[in-house]
């Protein structure tokens, strides 16, 4: 573990614990894209696949823990939950999500470590990682304005990968025979799709302006 | 193949 990475989960983490707060504290889901959500409890299901079997560390296994429930929880309430599903913008979020799925697999099949269903299932959760913010990033386009909390929610998603980029880099010049292209290619094009939510973002924090994304 | 490695980060 170095300070790279642990930065990066915890940036994760709280970009879960923004849109938990944004959706327990407003009872709404207005902004959010429901495919997102569905992609990432997907990607945790496939990557995780060893949780009961390695045992990496006590943080390791919380950490998945804490992802695959909270990502299954948030698609829950907004499928499920009463009062927050009435805002879910179904008429905006209509990326076909599921052709992502689609791609994903297919290059997992032909691009492995090695070729075994959790190896699979392992590269196929990187690659959906990085295409899994298309949907949000479409519906914060079509809604206009966005909310403080969302934006927020997705600022913080876009750093973590980030900091994991860095990570790679000083476990490349760490440690010997470092090589992860997978995840570090993967998580480059991940950060790279943030690039104009950030520049947007960065402009709305400079000019202290609601972030609106270009239609 | 080479053996994958352990996939001890998140």
């Amino acid at each position: 573990m170095n300070v790279f990475r642990f930065a990066g989960d915890m940036t994760h983490l709280i970009s879960i614990l923004v849109l938990l707060l944004k959706i327990y504290t407003t009872k709404s889901c207005s902004g959010i894209s429901l495919k997102t959500q569905e992609l990432y409890a997907v990607v945790f299901v496939t990557r995780y696949l060893d949780l009961v079997t390695d045992f990496i560390s006590v943080y390791n296994t919380v950490m998945k823990v804490v992802f695959i429930s909270s990502s299954l929880a948030i698609v829950w309430c907004i499928r499920r939950h009463k009062v927050v599903r009435r805002s879910y913008d179904k008429e905006l979020d209509t990326f076909r999500h599921w052709l992502l799925v689609g791609a994903c697999a297919v290059l997992a099949l032909v691009v492995h470590e090695k070729f075994s269903f959790q190896e699979v299932c392992w590269a196929f959760s990187i690659y959906l990682e990085a295409v899994a913010i298309l949907p949000q990033l479409v519906l914060l386009q079509r809604s206009g304005n966005v909310d403080n909390l969302t934006g927020q929610y997705v600022f913080f998603l876009g750093a973590y990968r980030a900091f994991y980029i860095l990570n790679w880099i000083y476990r490349y010049y760490s440690e010997q025979h470092f090589t992860r292209w997978i995840s570090c290619v993967s998580g480059i094009v991940q950060t790279a799709l943030y690039a104009d939510f950030f520049y947007y973002y960065f402009i709305s924090w400079k000019n202290n302006s609601k972030l609106q994304l270009p239609a | 193949s080479s053996a994958a490695y352990i996939k001890d980060e998140l």
